[in-house]
């Protein structure tokens, strides 16, 4: 059965997007089938791989579904309903063993309602067992947030990672986020666990970034990963080229760190 | 009467607190009495400037308001009831002219229930033209979304000032809170102006940024503002010192920049 992991965190722009394109990407390469599943409205995951976002509405005209007669918000809450649940859905990329779910217009719409009422989590968590059958790796993006759309995340992954951007805010964002996992773990979801927390951006010339560093590595030194992604303008151009870092500039800073992070997350060691 | 400016991107990390916290100083040492209002849960443009979150509840216990009867998620909602409004939470910083609304627990509370419901867009309405008697310049700091807060901060402002991080997904998230303005324009904020797009972390030897650059001044000419902001780590390790820039490191680039915002903002050319 495929591992279920969630990119998290409320702070915006730590590179959650980055570290969820990249290390799906790299899983493929290491040759595990992966999914990259975009919940985050912005659909950055979905261009990150060279795909669009599109509405559930124009995919459910085609296949003629009675959502039609509910109105376009439900019609994501619709195909939750349909038996072939979020396959229909999945895209093979250009990438080696890369499949994508894009993002959705239909995504801002929950946004808007909160957290999914229970009846729809229950249908999701089913429809994501049938996807771990499919695929080894699953790597969910989420908005910068701790409303509705992380919390369904979270509802069905095995553990979330969560990127540190080494600078202040980001580190002091950690005091908001690990409480809300630990809420969860506590409540309904006892045996989620925290895959790591990612330091990345990592500037080695600043002084503000070490003293990061050397904050999160103290405090949370089981939790850290030993890799630290570094500030890598590739790793931004390659968002621009709709492509991994292996795909644009395989022997960057930025390709042979989330390599590294690939290897640790599959417990090569 | 006073100025309300919301900063607003769904796109996270681009520079919404930063520019928030700066531009308020900025207009505070230039001679106008300004308030920094933070509508983040994440409170970064609170301790950015030195101050702490804190919560309605424990606020209203001490001047035992009604509120206690009705449970605490409704401590906010219930002060927007009190005649008081929100003066009362205003604190003054130790910074020349700024005062500052610190955010607060039970913001999270609300991004929970979406869209606040009209009754209560009103009250806030309210509160909002009570607060612009008694400042000059009113910024508020958003979190990165285009759901409930950043709609109510939108309701009450003037204008909107976009910061776009010199990078591709902040400059491919125009496509998303350009069309929600409009709409709002279309309907319930005709006046409602768009303040200005803000490029920020500019980093003049990267190509990307420059190219970031020339698109955003080729397709948004009078949008755009002439200020660009320089990427500067003074302006990160001014944050983790509770500090506006000016108060950090007043010769720096960062500074240097968001002074120049303040006299375009202010319209001294
Ligand atoms: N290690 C890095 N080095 C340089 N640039 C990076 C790095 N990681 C990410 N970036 C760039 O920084 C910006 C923010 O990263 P990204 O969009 O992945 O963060 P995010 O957490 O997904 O943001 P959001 O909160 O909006 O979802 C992007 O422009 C991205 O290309
Ligand atoms: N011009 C700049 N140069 C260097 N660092 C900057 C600059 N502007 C902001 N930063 C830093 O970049 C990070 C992101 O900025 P900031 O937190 O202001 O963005 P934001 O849009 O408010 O984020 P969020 O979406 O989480 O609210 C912060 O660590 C901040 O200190
Ligand atoms: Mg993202
Ligand atoms: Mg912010």
């Amino acid at each position: 059965l495929g591992r279920c992991i969630t990119v998290a965190s409320q702070k915006g722009g730590v590179g959650k997007t980055t570290t969820a394109v990249n290390l799906a990407a790299g899983i493929g390469l290491a040759g595990s089938k992966a999914l990259l599943l975009d919940l985050d409205p912005q659909a950055n995951a979905t261009s990150g791989v060279g795909e669009s976002k599109y509405t559930f509405a124009s995919q459910a005209q085609r296949s003629h579904s009675r959502y039609l007669e509910r109105g376009k918000n439900s019609a994501f809450l619709e195909a939750l309903e349909m038996e072939a649940g979020l396959l229909p859905f999945i895209l093979e990329t250009e990438f080696e063993n890369l499949w994508a779910f894009p993002s959705f217009q239909e995504l801002s719409d929950l946004q808007l309602i909160g957290s999914l009422q229970s009846k729809y989590i229950n249908k999701w968590k089913f429809h994501l067992e049938v996807l771990r059958k499919h695929f080894d790796f699953i790597l969910m993006d989420c908005p910068p947030s701790l409303g509705g759309i992380p919390t369904l995340a979270l509802s069905s992954s095995d553990a979330v990672m969560i990127p540190v951007q080494c600078e202040y805010y980001a580190m002091e964002g950690l005091s908001q986020i690990l409480p809300v996992i630990e809420d969860l773990q506590a409540t309904s979801r006892p045996d989620l666990k925290i895959a790591g927390l990612l330091l990345t951006m990592y500037a080695s010339e600043l002084e503000l970034a070490n003293e990061v560093v050397g904050e999160i590595q103290k405090y949370f030194p089981r939790l850290v990963y030993r890799t630290i992604i570094p500030r890598d303008v590739a790793l931004a151009e390659s968002a621009s080229h709709g492509l991994p870092i292996f795909y644009y500039q395989p022997l960057s800073r930025g390709a042979w760190s989330y390599l590294e992070l690939t290897r640790e997350v599959l417990g090569h060691e």
